[in-house]
């Protein structure tokens, strides 16, 4: 799944 | 949160302490190039407008708040605390950075994932972070003697977005988790640009000398 969106990064 | 998101993150944590170490205990920011700090407060400026609406845990949201809260703080040291602001090497740091901000934002506009507020601008922040060192390479390159603490707070924030790359290397592999190509290429030129700087501090941490970049 891509991370569309949610950026759970900083 | 994997191995080397963590070290990432740790090692971007302890660069922003190094320099707050630096102004705060020794009143000094001599060999810190301003224009680079104003930079990384609109980065995360930018990067971080979904901090009360997009929780993801604690610590994202403390992190975040730090970053934030210590790329102004330095900037507000840098230019108006009456004693370290005299350590400023005001001269020598000539880089005319807003010429990176436009072609940032035009990029951001042009080539995201989704052309919304939120997205133009987290890109934007990613286009930026990437050129935001360069003002403080060129400072650095012009400085005779780099102390200690600033060689080893370009050093920890060139480690973090090395660090991040394996990250993204090992989430895709383990997760199912794909970072977006933007990321990956703003990742790397990033990295890249700090390259030549980690061969030099790598070079007088071998041979023992006082890092010098050449001319």
């Amino acid at each position: 799944s891509s991370n569309g969106g949610l950026k759970d990064e900083l | 949160m994997n191995i080397f998101r963590l070290a990432g993150d740790m090692t971007h944590l302890f660069s922003v302490l190094v320099l707050l170490l630096k102004i705060h205990t020794i009143k000094s920011c001599a060999g810190i190039s301003l224009k680079t700090q104003e930079l990384y407060a609109i980065v995360f400026a930018t990067r971080y407008l979904d901090i009360f609406t997009n929780h993801i845990s604690p610590y994202n949201t403390i992190m975040k708040l730090i970053f934030l809260g210590s790329s102004f703080s330095i900037v507000w040291y840098m230019r108006y605390h009456k004693i370290v602001r005299r350590s400023y090497d005001k001269d020598q740091d000539t880089f005319r950075h807003y010429i990176l901000i436009l072609p940032c934002l035009i990029l951001a506009l042009l080539i995201n994932e989704k052309f919304t507020f939120k997205e133009v601008m987290w890109t934007f922040s990613l286009y930026l972070e990437a050129v935001a060192i360069l003002p403080q390479l060129v400072l650095l390159q012009r400085t005779r003697n780099i102390d200690n603490l600033t060689g080893q707070y370009v050093f920890l924030l060139g480690a973090y977005r090395a660090l991040y790359i394996v990250n993204w290397i090992y989430r895709y592999f383990t997760e199912d988790h794909f970072v977006h190509w933007i990321t990956w290429v703003c990742g790397l030129v990033q990295t890249l640009l700090c390259a030549d700087f980690f061969y030099y501090y790598f070079q007088s941490w071998k041979n023992n000398m006082k890092l010098q970049l050449p001319a």
